[in-house]
């Protein structure tokens, strides 16, 4: 490649931009700072944490399910400490509503709106358990099967995360302004 | 389901989700 | 001639793969999607942004569970106009939400960004035309869920983007070796240029009603000595020193954070081979041409490159 005429504006990097500034006395205003350029990385965790007795955690969810309309099957003797949520979309019914009243869309298929999510307690050490949160499919309230027979969850190849992801937001803040 | 703890009163979750061959990560801002 | 001829095979053959490829293909096997709740308040939105080291990020409405649009530095342009045409309103912007915008928008008579959408599977070459038409030039990639019909979000693709898969995978960008200055694709008679004591209200007028992202800033002499870009009004609203728009445009820069790469520029002699290599290896917003002396000749945005690429001069 020949010599390339491409460069950087030196005057334009902040430290000497500032420093033009502060020389040739046009600061009026002296208390403008830089952003912070280091920005903490998010960290992040499985589920939500608690230190608060299994049965008081899970006692917890039930009323935060509760408030927020949610259903849940009844849970197995051996298996207390996971609950089968199933959860009305109320996304669904507007969809529904823009597509046909019906709540079925133009190629006559139907919109499911049971969101259901597994929520199972863990115990990570002694007093400290992670409550998990998984998606669980979709289920129509008129008992329709949802999931096209043709093809497999493992074929799937196109799935929105976000009527799950906000549904986790409104079961968290819940259990955060109950707690 | 991962989340981060809460700041600004915002709350922020997130799914691996796998589209088609690729994997996403959805996150989502949502305010508490 | 024959740089005139491998100019022309080169940018053939480079339209075949944005033909051939989809959108799809741009985007990596492992990546992060940034989506904001249309509840969330515009500053505490501004905060992940700025965290997250992004620009804009795709709104969802949850009430509709459908994508709501784009967040961009468009819309914290509207509100800063808003407050300095509203002074008596600054504590609305205070608890303004992110689905309240297009109401900002509307009352200082914005034009409003479109939010023309693509499917992932769509063509490249489908792709660089409906952002080139699009104010906000990125265009978003959605999907809909196979089994409930609702919208996905998959990404959101970028002109940056789009001409740094072309840099990495098109070696026939080896040949685009005509100078710039040949191409016709400079804006040189239309640049709008400030100096370093304009007021920062009025730059971001130039940029609102330009509908332009950047605006030079030149010295008595027409040498360029910075550039202020729609997006340093992030850095504005954050300090919340909006209100104090008194300020000069050079001290509204003093804001920018450390990690700034600084501005890039170029000659008339540059070809476009040497520009989409620099694309390759940096995060460049654009390039304003400059001659010996360092004085603005005009600016060659990433758009009037894609743009070239795609039908010529």
């Amino acid at each position: 490649e020949g010599n390339s005429g491409v460069a950087i504006l030196p005057t334009s990097l902040p430290q000497l931009h500032r420093a033009n500034m502060l020389s040739s006395g046009l600061l009026q205003n002296s208390n403008i700072h830089p952003l912070v350029s280091k920005k903490s990385k998010t960290k992040w965790h499985f589920g939500i944490r608690s230190r608060s007795y299994p049965l008081d955690v899970m006692g917890e969810i039930y009323i935060a399910l509760k408030n927020l309309g949610a259903e849940w099957a009844k849970p197995s003797e051996e298996d207390l400490w996971t609950i089968r949520v199933r959860w009305k979309y109320s996304g669904s019914n507007q969809i529904a509503n823009n597509e046909a009243n019906n709540s079925q869309n133009q190629n006559n298929e139907k919109i499911p709106d049971l969101l259901k999510i597994v929520i199972q307690l863990f115990q990570i050490e002694t007093n400290n358990y992670l409550v998990d949160f998984k998606f669980d499919g979709w289920e129509d309230s008129s008992g329709a099967p949802v999931t096209p027979s043709d093809i497999t969850s493992d074929e799937i190849s196109a799935f929105s995360a976000y009527p799950f992801l906000h549904l986790t937001t409104r079961l968290i803040m819940e259990l955060a302004v109950n707690s | 389901l991962a989340t981060s703890s809460i700041k600004h009163n915002t709350l922020c979750v997130a799914s691996i989700v796998r589209y088609k061959r690729k994997y996403v990560t959805q996150i989502l801002y949502a305010p508490l | 001639s024959s740089v005139d001829v491998e100019q022309e095979l080169a940018l053939n053959a480079i339209r075949q793969v944005l033909k051939s490829k989809t959108s799809y293909d741009v985007l990596p096997v492992s990546f992060r999607l940034i989506v904001l709740d249309t509840s969330l308040l515009v500053k505490k939105a501004l905060n992940v942004l700025l965290q997250n080291s992004i620009v804009s990020a795709p709104l969802w409405d949850a009430t509709t569970s459908r994508f709501a649009g784009l967040l961009t530095s468009d819309d914290f342009i509207n509100v800063i106009q808003y407050c300095f045409s509203n002074p008596d309103k600054f504590d609305l912007v205070e608890k303004l939400q992110l689905n309240r915008l297009r109401d900002i928008e509307r009352a200082i008579g914005a034009k409003p960004l479109e939010t023309t959408s693509i499917h992932p599977s769509s063509s490249l070459y489908e792709a660089c035309t409906v952002m080139l038409r699009s104010k906000s030039r990125r265009v978003p990639l959605i999907d809909k869920d196979e089994e409930t019909h609702r919208e996905i979000v998959v990404s959101v693709l970028t002109q940056y983007r789009l001409l740094k898969f072309i840099a990495l995978n098109c070696r026939e960008t080896h040949f685009l070796k005509k100078p710039i200055s040949e191409l016709n694709i400079i804006s040189n008679s239309t640049v709008r240029s400030c100096s370093m004591t304009t007021p920062v209200i009025d730059v971001i007028q130039l940029l609102s009603e330009g509908n332009i992202s950047s605006v030079p800033i030149v010295n008595e002499n027409g040498v360029l000595v910075n550039v202020y870009e729609a997006v340093d009004v992030l850095g504005l609203i954050k300090g919340g020193i909006y209100n104090d728009l008194s300020l000069s445009v050079g001290e509204a820069l003093m804001r920018r954070s450390d990690d700034f790469e600084g501005v890039y520029t170029c000659t008339e002699n540059e070809k476009l081979s040497t520009l989409l290599d620099t694309i390759r290896k940096s995060s460049v917003h654009r390039f304003f041409v400059v001659n010996e002396s360092g004085q603005l000749v005009g600016v060659l945005s990433l758009g009037d490159l894609l743009r070239y690429i795609l039908v010529g001069s």
